[in-house]
């Protein structure tokens, strides 16, 4: 008597737990943008049995906006989840994946990020300020008076900004523009680029040192300006993940789709 | 002979007789939150 298929896996037990950490870790490995993504919730798991010690996996699973940028070399399990007040951004992702003799790899998947309501923020924590669109020219002037700022007072490397990840407006008390971006060193010191700033590109991929910038620009009641960048110095990318698309700056929208 | 007794009959025979507090196990998915529910 042929033996009994096994019992449909949960979306709790041990090998679900284990396939949906390959994928997170392979869906953070291949993304060129914005944050590193958390697991929150295994939404479904089916396993398709192609033979002995051979099975196809379909995950879908929730994920959750970390604090880390997607360069930073910080390990996601000491990566802090954004909290719903902050403004989260949720992503859904389908991933197929293969075990054969007990290896898991990923063959593919999709993910599709989107930030949460403003309206269901705003019902919780009415004086939260909320994610702005990142071509709001708000926060395009207060990312560029940001990175002058910094680059007209470090004495390391000229900064060239890689991407904004994430923008919000404080509208009371005082008006306070909050920002966070991505940012790469580049060939020439502030110092160089004062005299010649077109010359300055970004080191090349075996040299390459990005960092992450924190900044608040307040308008109202008194301007200020706080910057805050650090660089992560070079790291080695792992061979099969190409580096970030060059040139230019991208904005890192909280709907957004990767494959 | 085999026969076809009504449904409604059979589930009524059949139906196991639940120990007193048994819980149906949770269904398998989708699996628990681990942070919070957007």
């Amino acid at each position: 008597v042929p033996a009994a298929p096994p019992a449909p896996l949960g979306c709790d037990d041990p090998e679900s737990e284990a396939a949906a950490e390959v994928a997170v870790n392979y869906i953070n490995g291949h993304s060129q943008h914005g944050y590193k993504f958390a697991l929150n919730r295994i939404e479904d798991i089916r396993v398709v049995h192609q033979g002995p010690n051979n099975d196809i996996i379909f995950l879908e699973l929730d994920l959750l906006e970390t604090k880390c940028p997607i360069l930073s070399p910080t390990p996601l399990a000491n990566c802090t989840v954004r909290s719903f007040a902050e403004h989260a951004v949720e992503g859904d992702c389908d991933v197929k994946l293969q075990k054969v003799d007990g290896t898991l790899s990923v063959l593919a998947s999709k993910c599709h990020s989107h930030a949460d309501s403003r309206e269901d923020i705003i019902k919780i924590c009415p004086d939260c300020p909320l994610l702005e669109p990142l071509n709001n020219t708000d926060v395009l002037g207060a990312v560029s008076a940001a990175l002058n700022d910094y680059n007209s007072k470090t004495t390391g490397p000229y900064l060239r900004l890689l991407e904004i990840g994430r923008a919000k407006i404080q509208y009371h008390p005082g008006h306070a523009v909050v920002t966070e971006f991505a940012v790469g060193a580049t060939n020439c010191s502030a110092e160089e680029a004062k005299a010649n700033v077109g010359a300055c590109q970004l080191l090349p991929e075996d040299q390459s040192n990005f960092g992450f910038c924190t900044a608040v620009m307040v308008k109202r009641p008194s301007q200020d300006l706080q910057v805050d960048c650090q660089l992560y110095g070079h790291q080695v990318p792992p061979p099969d993940i190409p580096l970030l698309s060059w040139p230019g700056v991208t904005y890192n929208h909280p709907g957004q789709d990767t494959s | 002979s085999l026969t076809k007794r009504a449904v409604a009959e059979a589930a009524q025979h059949d139906k196991v007789p639940r120990p007193v507090g048994f819980v149906p196990p949770p269904p398998p998915c989708p699996g628990k939150i681990r942070h919070f529910d957007i």
